[in-house]
């Protein structure tokens, strides 16, 4: 919250849409704005009244550099909008930057997750450190209900909850890194980076960085899903496999190659498998490991086919690790599997489990 | 030394993104005041970020000061 817990004294709250980007058609702008406040009044008992002239509590407007109240945007990018706390005058006021290009889609700034956060301002929300907080201060696309647990606590704290809508899903929290607890969904290479996968988060992890950055997956790959099983890279190809149920997606860098997704039967897999827990592409041998409950197949990139006298047992075939795995990644002969909160350092060599530590001590936990 | 271009041009990005965001103060100090807050806001920013609070304008701080944000400041009262 703002300092002084800045808050509309009446539930019933005013809008006016004062002029509209020409970026997007005018149905456009008010379906973004309502629907970004019906984010709100969802978890509160607020209720948002539109003005069509006059002085509303909430006066929404576009402007460019200088606009007005003597805090000007700043041309292209950077600044995207920003919006002032509940009060008299310019309280609740919301200020767009018409300088940005907005859209309704993942094209350019989503108006309506922008909107959406700088609403949230002028209800008295001030910024999250939880960068999967619609309140986080920086600027990352997403699908799918906005609000993360930090919001509804922080809106409620102000407003109360809404007494007729008992069950709303806020998204998870942003995963903390180093919680004792803590499982990957996923992991893999990329391009000398290891990208790990947890919830609709990813971690990138170089090595010359010293804290592991952690992403929304949405704003870097939009067109990928919020739940990653496995993923693989596969360097002679430059390409990394995404896999999420029955399909898979593939990534060059950050772009995502045409022709995907494909079914993961495309493989060789049979059609009883439904999603696979992890994957590992052992460059030495150029085969890629597929980890589906308690047994795996070797798939051959080369020849693009499954290996004979697969699926095989995991217990049987690498002694001393669990019988299923979250995620793999491969790094100069040794596999480092994860499952729950441990991580097994296994030698591809000597065939054998070399140390046992915990999953987030790749996390630099 | 005196500073390079590049370095230069970030020093000023950064100065500019700790005065609009976490209040560092602008005016006529000393040259040691000056540097003392400077390093003070951005162990703020990089606490508030998550980044390794070090005071010193790395990669990762950079990174965050450049990417598309919310015009409201993180920490402090809103004017």
């Amino acid at each position: 919250h703002f300092p002084r817990h800045l808050k509309w004294k009446n539930n019933i709250v005013t809008f006016r849409i004062v002029n509209y980007t020409p970026d997007l058609r005018k149905s456009d702008v008010d379906r973004a704005i309502r629907t970004a406040l019906n984010v709100w009044s969802d978890a509160t008992p607020l209720r948002f009244k539109k003005l069509y002239y006059g002085t509303a509590d909430i006066m929404i407007s576009f402007g460019r550099k200088e606009h007005g109240d003597h805090n000007p945007f700043d041309g292209p990018n950077g600044l995207l909008a920003h919006a002032y706390p509940p009060g008299q005058g310019i309280g609740g006021d919301t200020h767009f930057d018409e300088d940005e290009h907005w859209s309704k889609d993942s094209s350019a700034y989503n108006l309506f997750i922008v909107a959406a956060h700088e609403l949230g301002h002028a209800l008295g929300m001030s910024h999250s450190t939880d960068s999967g907080a619609l309140m986080y201060p920086i600027y990352s696309y997403a699908t799918g209900y906005p609000l993360a647990e930090d919001d509804v606590k922080g809106i409620q704290a102000l407003y109360g909850p809404n007494p007729d809508h008992k069950k709303i899903k806020p998204k998870p929290d942003a995963p903390q890194k180093c919680d004792p607890t803590l499982s990957f969904d996923a992991a893999t290479e990329l391009r000398g980076e290891t990208i790990i996968f947890k919830d609709k988060f990813y971690w990138r992890l170089h090595p010359q960085m010293h804290e592991p950055e952690l992403t929304l997956i949405k704003s870097t790959w939009p067109s990928i899903p919020n739940k990653v099983d496995a993923a693989y890279e596969n360097p002679e190809k430059d390409q990394v496999i995404i896999f999420s149920g029955i399909r898979m997606w593939a990534l060059n860098g950050y772009n995502l190659v045409e022709g995907y997704p494909k079914y993961i039967h495309k493989l060789g897999l049979p059609k009883s498998v439904r999603k696979l827990d992890a994957a590992v592409h052992i460059k030495d041998k150029g085969k890629t490991l597929l980890f589906h409950e308690e047994e795996y197949w070797s798939y051959d990139e080369a020849s693009g086919t499954m290996d004979s006298g697969y699926p095989r047992s995991i217990e049987n075939d690498f002694p001393g690790m669990d019988d299923e795995v979250d995620a793999a990644v491969y790094h100069y002969g040794f596999l480092y599997f994860f499952h729950d909160h441990t991580q097994y350092e296994y030698s591809y060599t000597s065939r054998k489990v070399i140390r046992v530590l915990r999953t987030n001590f790749i996390l630099g936990c | 030394g005196p500073l390079l271009g590049t370095e230069k041009d970030n020093r000023l990005l950064a100065e500019k993104y700790l005065r609009r965001f976490y209040g560092l103060p602008v005016g006529l100090q000393s040259q040691k005041r000056t540097a003392a807050d400077f390093k003070s806001k951005l162990q703020e920013m990089q606490r508030f970020f998550k980044l390794e609070v070090t005071g010193n304008l790395d990669d990762n701080t950079l990174d965050v000061m450049t990417q598309a944000r919310c015009g409201v400041p993180d920490m402090g009262e809103y004017n």
